[in-house]
């Protein structure tokens, strides 16, 4: 349906970041949370051939068009979400991890996670003492229309509430911290069952990763709002 | 035309010993000395899993999940950290044409390794929360059996079970950057090992001169969503000595519902 081919120059020995000019879709069909509406997903598939070589590298994805707002409800203290605009009503269920050895599976990911849609939740909270969640996670709950509330890996009782007090500017290697965070974004953000990244469990990280993090999740300046007439352009920087 | 590029998961035939009991170094594991099977002191090993997930596939220890047998399996606390150090080794196969690339991936370690390959070290970074690249083009190779062995570290700071348990034990854990619930919760008694092991996915993957990282897709909307915008950002490394004269393309097809199937 939509296929779109750009050419440039890579520099030897180098590594670029490039964007497409946008693609638009007329009518696309949304990815809706379990309840709201289908989990409508796109193949999005990128590939580069080079010249005198052939087809280089290629990555693929399965990607949903949804918008996902949140913000804190004044009358009731509580965070209120809207999915495509539509206000949603959170039914949600707490995940650490599905097996205590690390011992994952996708037949075990699809059967959890399926396990939840039928309870006829809408979200599953990563427990922030528990994982960053595997691509395989995300999948199903792509699949079934989870919504995910990832925290990172900050809980009060270790870091700073517990008895006894430990810990109370998180983990030694501050860089360290950051480094994972940004990475494990990387590996996660193209999911459309993400819906919110989260400090931790009961507690505020340090005030520089919480810095940190809050600027590097803000939603980009390029996507705040897109001038429809904006002419499409390549951008190699 | 160069053969497509691919990916390989390195998820069977590892086997698994305990630091203390091999007696070789990496190099030599990978060069002379690699071992031959699962005899003593290797076992087959679970990978992607956790040190303790091998032991308790090969009944070195009980499975701690049943009754109170958690408490029969020496907590890492009180056996120490090298008791927790393991092993890890594979062999792979690796066609490489000129001008392809071949990096060794690993999506998830706890807490740090370090890697030999066909006699090399590569040092990884700590963290458990990170995913590892590296490129092997010049290490591995290009027509034979490709020798793998990883030395896996447990967090540097698993703490201490105090005898009241408690929310995250001693807490020590928390001045790593790793799961916090493998000292132990209200809901969960603790993990001996701190889950420490190659705990996500393995693969090797070859690529042409140019390679494709971490694509970034966000989609903006107008007219009520009745209008989308996809936006696609990605990272590109050109490998090779030489400018790349490249054809980039980007294709979205819509996923058919479990009921249509494309002929």
């Amino acid at each position: 349906e939509h296929l779109q081919t750009q050419n440039l120059s890579v520099p030897a020995n180098s590594r670029v970041q490039y964007t497409f000019p946008e693609l638009i879709f007329s009518k696309p069909n949304l990815w809706w949370p379990n309840g709201m509406g289908k989990q409508s997903l796109y193949n999005v598939v990128i590939s580069i051939d080079v010249k005198g070589f052939g087809e280089s590298d290629s990555w693929s994805h399965h990607f949903g068009f949804r918008k996902i707002e949140s913000h804190i409800d004044n009358a009731t203290g509580g965070r209120l979400f809207k999915v495509n605009g539509e206000p949603i009503f959170i039914r949600g269920g707490n995940w650490i991890l599905s097996d205590g050895l690390l011992r994952f599976s996708k037949k075990r990911y699809s059967t959890d996670i399926k396990f939840h849609a039928d309870m006829n939740f809408n979200m599953i909270r990563c427990w922030g003492g528990g994982l960053a969640e595997r691509p395989e996670f995300y999948h199903y709950c792509d699949y079934y229309g989870l919504l995910v509330w990832q925290e990172f890996w900050i809980t009060g009782d270790v870091d700073g509430r517990g008895d006894p007090v430990s810990n109370p500017d998180g983990p030694l290697d501050h860089d360290l911290f950051l480094f994972c965070a940004r990475d494990t974004v990387k590996l996660l953000r193209n999911h459309p069952s993400l819906a919110l990244w989260v400090g931790g469990n009961e507690q505020i990280p340090p005030a520089d990763i919480n810095a940190a993090l809050k600027y590097d999740l803000r939603l980009h300046p390029h996507f705040e709002s897109k001038d429809e007439n904006s002419k499409p352009v390549g951008d190699v920087s | 035309m160069a053969e497509q590029h691919r990916k390989t998961t390195l998820d069977s035939g590892w086997v698994a010993a305990r630091s203390t009991e091999v007696k070789f170094t990496g190099t030599q594991l990978t060069t002379t000395h690699p071992p031959t099977g699962p005899t003593s002191p290797w076992m087959e090993a679970l990978v992607p899993a956790t040190v303790l997930a091998t032991l308790v596939k090969n009944k070195v220890v009980p499975d701690p999940f049943y009754g109170l047998q958690n408490e029969h399996i020496v907590d890492i606390a009180d056996s120490g950290r090298d008791y927790y150090t393991f092993w890890f080794f594979t062999t792979f196969n690796c066609k490489l044409s000129s001008n392809e690339h071949c990096d060794l991936n690993f999506r998830g370690i706890n807490y740090s390794a370090d890697v030999y390959l066909n006699g090399h070290e590569i040092i990884l970074p700590k963290g458990m929360f990170r995913r590892h690249s590296i490129d092997v083009t010049d290490i591995v190779h290009a027509d034979g059996t490709n020798l793998l062995a990883v030395l896996v570290h447990p967090p540097d700071h698993p703490g201490r079970i105090p005898p009241t348990g408690g929310q995250g034990g001693d807490h020590e854990i928390g001045k790593d950057v790793a799961t916090q619930y493998v000292e132990g919760w209200d809901w969960m008694a603790p993990i001996r090992d701190r889950n420490t092991g190659i705990w996500d996915e393995v693969s090797i993957s070859v690529t042409g001169p140019v390679k494709i990282i971490d694509p970034h897709l966000v989609s903006t909307f107008s007219d009520d969503y009745k209008k989308a915008y996809l936006h696609t950002t990605i990272e590109l490394q050109n490998k090779s000595s030489r400018t790349a004269e490249c054809s980039l393309s980007v294709q979205v097809t819509l996923e058919p519902e479990d009921s249509i199937f494309l002929v």
